[in-house]
């Protein structure tokens, strides 16, 4: 499996996914890549602002998008819907999208990796249980990175 | 207004440093940094997450070292069924669009990009045949089977039939170099 997730300028995040799935899988076999929720996730989330920052500011909530992309033991990330509980986190208990991704990982029996960009921080997301072949680029430069803990 | 950035992934599994031969970790770092390049002139050239994510995914696709277009697995009957999709925040009513068992597109992602903006139909998964009819229509690049194959997943692939079962890796597969495919 391969993805990426990019963010413009405009603040919209977009997650691509692509695989050729389990070798040796059964012909017809169907696994996360194309089932939202499952090996992906993109969305604009609006968290609404306390009280006495709407009153002070006027300003009722502050929006961004958060974006994922999977790879790993698909049939783990069906059974766990694993790329919509960790946006959940972030949607209804203001997780950052780096600790949302951390705790649902680790609660993850199989293998499993997520890659992400979190709006609100702007900051990549990398979460993993085992290696993970993965990059990032921005204006700073790029860096790839192969084994865990790399 | 935000800094435009592109995060990407080739694969997961259970990988160690010497596992993998130097010229194998080359290619996967070489590939990794190829689409990362691929992926982010376009997002400065267009400003466009969708375009971005795409050619980010196609230059992964199109290097066949990925589990994923050129070089992807093959199925227990010795076929390739590939699958992909999208989803964007904002601005596309139809939010993600994802396709599975195509078997003759060469870049799956295209077909996922272009049914995620084609507004004349709502499904968000479509699978099979019709779907690869629909990549015809708009006119993206279509390969015989052929196309997908690489020595090296079709060995992994007669290997695994000897031990009848479905993506089991041992000895063997990490002594050939066998690497996380996701």
């Amino acid at each position: 499996t391969v993805g990426a997730v990019a963010m413009d300028s405009k603040g919209v995040i977009v997650a691509a996914t692509s695989t050729g799935g389990l070798t040796n899988k059964i012909p017809g076999r169907i696994g996360d890549t194309p089932q939202a929720g499952a090996g992906f996730w993109a969305e604009e989330i609006g968290h609404r602002k306390p009280l006495i920052v709407r009153i002070l500011s006027g300003k009722t909530e502050e929006r961004a998008s958060v974006g994922l992309s999977g790879t790993g033991n698909g049939d783990g990330f069906i059974r766990s819907n694993l790329c919509h509980s960790i946006v959940s986190l972030v949607k209804h208990k203001r997780y950052s999208l780096q600790r949302a991704a951390e705790q649902v990982i680790a609660d993850t029996p199989t293998e499993a990796g997520v890659i992400g960009i979190d709006g609100f921080t702007g900051d990549a997301v990398f979460s993993m249980n085992c290696s993970m072949n993965r990059g990032y680029i921005d204006n700073g430069g790029a860096k790839v990175a192969l084994y865990e803990g790399e | 207004m935000v800094e435009p950035r592109l995060v990407i992934h080739g694969g997961a599994g259970e990988l160690t440093p010497n596992q993998l031969t130097k010229e194998q970790e080359k290619a996967y770092r070489h590939g990794l940094r190829a689409s990362l390049e691929a992926g982010y002139q376009v997002l400065k050239e267009k400003d466009d997450a969708l375009l971005a994510a795409v050619a980010a995914v196609v230059s992964l696709e199109n290097n066949e070292v990925f589990n994923a277009g050129k070089g992807a697995v093959f199925t227990n009957a010795g076929t390739n069924e590939l699958e992909a999709s999208v989803m964007a925040s904002g601005q596309y009513d139809k939010k993600a669009a994802a396709v599975s068992l195509v078997k003759h597109v060469k870049n799956p992602i295209k077909l996922a990009a272009e049914l995620l903006k084609y507004e004349q139909d709502t499904h968000v998964l479509l699978a099979g045949e019709a779907v690869e009819k629909m990549a015809e229509e708009f006119g993206l690049e279509m390969v015989d089977q052929s196309y997908f194959f690489t020595q090296k997943r079709w060995d992994e692939h007669r290997r695994g039939l000897k031990k009848g079962a479905a993506n089991t890796i041992d000895d063997e597969d990490k002594e050939e170099g066998y690497a996380p495919k996701g």
